[in-house]
């Protein structure tokens, strides 16, 4: 299809390409995807991260990242590095609080050039962290990428789990292997008493992965460690000992 | 603007639009919607809700609504009613899993139609729960409706707040008045033991306030009942007594 940039990561490249999709917005695609990097690059893997969220980019936070813009070599983009990752976010183009306001085309845009015009190397490994919804960037990762596997994100609820099916139902669509369902928040166990609450509920990720013929990959207790490592850019999986660590 | 379609909330009209925004997904943009329509009409207010969040609808589920599509009179469309709030949204129109992969430009054509295609009638509110991002829907909506105010809802941690602040920069620049920051999932009190967990942190809301020169308009705890209401069709505003409801 002569419409589609070529990219090195298409057919027949060494990297293995992961696409974190849920459709639904704060499930913790960035935070799985985060700490899958990490965990990946720990193991010693050549690891890159695209967080393809252009409207809310929140990767550079949770690498302790400065938003600042990386430098460029033979016009592409050095991918800067922090824990053992390369990444690119739009967070580095923006100021703190900067909205992106474009319509559809430029996104679509944007993922050509996150693809094509960056200094990746030839990674064991390419992470994309995809924005809420099925659209514009969805759709032009998955032409761009036919071979791209996906691994579903959900909270255990039906107004999360709903959303996200629909991400299962498009990679189903487009072709794309779906390698699982992680559940995240999935209960809270209080740190003062212990009881365990199910504060989203349960079953969700098993519904979407029965759906979508497809396995469970491990469900991700609400820690508030989890939070705060996010907020100060050290992904959980740098602590295997941690409940979320433990499942990385 | 010639470019423009009208709408019957323009400048002038009777109707107060409030647009729900956030820019972050998953931080409760729905769930305030839901509950200030159904707190607005059972003070005796003729209400319209509009779901924007055309990739990720989640209001016919909070409502309780079978999701099939509306009657039409007169080549527009009759809103279905759920407690006393009139209402249209994407999910009417999907099966439950079924994705919306469209590229932005079907994206703001659905919002001209969500405003100019349906008999509203004369409401004193109409609430639009706006989706995730500053993109096609949230700038259509903009563009259309240049005396909408607007309700930012966060999470107090950096990783919402941040995101949630280009929504509040946004309405900054396309000058709409923002009424207030909400501050969702600000605690959750183990109902066990009693104890106050920050789980999502704190000061966020405060933050987006003070940089767009707002007020903070409430804090809603995390509270398995607002989950369960949610999946359950019935908003919390029904029961005043319930720490959320009494918020609303
Ligand atoms: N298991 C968890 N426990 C506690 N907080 C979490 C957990 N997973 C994610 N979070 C927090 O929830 C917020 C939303 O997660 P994020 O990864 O940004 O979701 P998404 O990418 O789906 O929008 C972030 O502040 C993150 O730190
Ligand atoms: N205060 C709360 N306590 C518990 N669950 C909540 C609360 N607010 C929202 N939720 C739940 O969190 C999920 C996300 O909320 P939602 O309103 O869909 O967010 P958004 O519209 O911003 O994506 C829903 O399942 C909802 O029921
Ligand atoms: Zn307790």
């Amino acid at each position: 299809d002569p419409g589609i940039p070529s990219t090195p990561f298409g057919p027949g490249a060494k990297t293995r390409v992961l696409a974190v999709a849920s459709g639904k917005g704060g499930v913790g695609k960035s935070t799985v995807t985060a700490n899958l990097a990490v965990a990946l690059a720990q193991r010693g893997h050549a690891v890159g991260l695209i967080d393809a969220d252009v409207y809310g980019p929140t990767i550079p936070l949770m690498f302790g990242m400065a938003t600042v813009a990386p430098a460029s070599r033979d016009g592409k983009l050095v991918p800067p590095e922090a824990h053992g990752v390369k990444i690119v976010s739009m967070g580095f183009f923006l100021e703190d609080d900067e909205p992106v306001i474009w319509r559809g085309p430029m996104l679509g845009r944007a993922m050509e050039q996150f693809l094509g015009d960056v200094l990746w190397g030839s990674p064991d490994y390419l992470l994309i962290d995809l924005p809420p919804g099925t659209g514009d960037i969805a759709l032009t990762i998955a032409q761009m990428l036919p071979a791209a596997e996906v691994i579903v994100v959900t909270t255990p609820q039906q107004a999360a789990a709903k959303i996200a099916a629909k991400a299962a139902k498009m990679a189903l669509l487009t072709k794309h292997r779906i390698i699982g369902v992680v559940e995240n928040m999935a209960y809270f166990v209080c740190p003062n008493c212990g009881e365990k609450h199910f504060i989203f509920g349960h079953g969700g990720a098993e519904d979407i992965a029965r759906a979508a013929g497809t396995i469970l990959l491990g469900r991700i207790p609400l820690d508030e460690m989890t939070r705060s490592a996010g907020d100060a850019g050290t992904p959980p999986a740098l602590d295997p000992i941690s409940p979320a660590g433990a499942v990385f």
